[in-house]
């Protein structure tokens, strides 16, 4: 048994982790802190002209989601970015150049989605490290498989620390769970160690 | 393709409808 | 000890205090709620020129962060007003008239900032209460530290309840914990009781 002081501790420190971005580790690819999205090389957004936005009962055009939503924040249903299909790319360049360790991928939880299922998910997922924006095969960082029965955050880590610093990585998506249109992904999120 | 290899223009994102936010000059203030 | 049912209530309620905008209390200066930004006075925001936005490749402006981002409750690394140098002013118009008793300032944590550590974070703080929005010297409400080493959010209680109401506060920043080009304020609330 525990005292209620101690579970006081305990409620707070899991709400002080939480209040810290849910990990308590720094985002480099974050783009309010300084990651962008340098490219999305082959894949092509998933236009599905659905959102209309009008202005005065004028239709002005419709609205999808960009790839920048991947490196921002806000998750809930439909904050994703899609891309045709079930294999895309994007390349990210983050705030700093850091010794990649661990790669964070979100998803919406099943209970929220209003399918019922997460089939647009991504599973099977690849990271490299580019020195440059353009470099077509860069250093394999990890291969990994998001799990569409685990924990909606889950965290990947590399086997060992790379032997060499990067500030451009490439997510390379390998498939779904299943959709057949698209692939959504919420949010991707890249820790490390900076270069001193 | 399946081989993973780029087929197309880098250029994509500047062909795109939406603003394209890049960091030209070190870290935004934090 | 505690029993199961016990703890499930002390979790329950620390879930339901952090949902309340984490302290339960009306901020009179968060913008959606009536709050606004009147002056930064002498205080110049740090431009970097960093964030470039283009559209269709060309390239349409420089973004920085405005001090409304003040009164607004995103604090995401790189969500914050920076000033330059480590003195500033911020002029506040509050929704409504009321005796200030409590100021909250938050800072992203030590464990999210990419440079590991919080030197552009203020440091010794004052508050003004003003009549005007141009009145130059108006009544000190207090003046605190933000403790570097401490939560991510602070709140500071004035000694006594103000005679006057106001609608208007300054917050006047005069150190920060020693950056040398800006200090960033993500977060400045303002708590107390509404006049009858």
């Amino acid at each position: 048994g525990i005292t209620e002081a101690q579970a006081h501790v305990i409620v707070n420190n899991a709400l002080k982790l939480y209040s810290q971005d849910k990990t308590g580790m720094v985002d480099f690819a974050l783009e309010s802190g300084g990651g962008s999205i340098l490219s999305t090389r082959c894949s092509e957004t998933y236009e599905t002209k659905t959102a209309l936005l009008s202005l005065f009962g004028v239709p002005l055009w419709y609205f999808s989601q960009s790839p920048r939503v991947v490196i921002q924040p806000d998750i809930y249903p439909g904050n994703c970015w899609a891309f045709k299909g079930s294999q895309g790319y994007l390349v990210v360049r983050l705030s700093m150049k850091i010794y990649p360790t661990t790669f964070t991928m979100e998803h919406i939880p099943k209970t929220l989605s209003p399918t019922g299922n997460i089939s647009s998910a991504p599973r099977d997922f690849a990271v490299y490290g580019l020195e440059t924006e353009y470099q077509e095969e860069g250093q394999p960082l990890g291969r990994f498989t998001y799990d569409q029965d685990g924990d909606s955050l889950q965290m990947f880590h590399t086997l060992e620390r790379p032997d060499r610093a990067f500030q451009i990585v490439e997510l390379r998506v390998l498939s779904n769970w299943g959709h057949p249109e698209y692939t959504c992904l919420y949010r991707f999120r890249v820790h490390g160690e900076p270069i001193q | 393709p399946l081989s993973g290899v780029p087929c197309c223009s880098h250029a994509r994102l500047a062909r795109t409808p939406y603003l394209v936010l890049s960091y030209v000059n070190g870290l935004p203030p934090i």
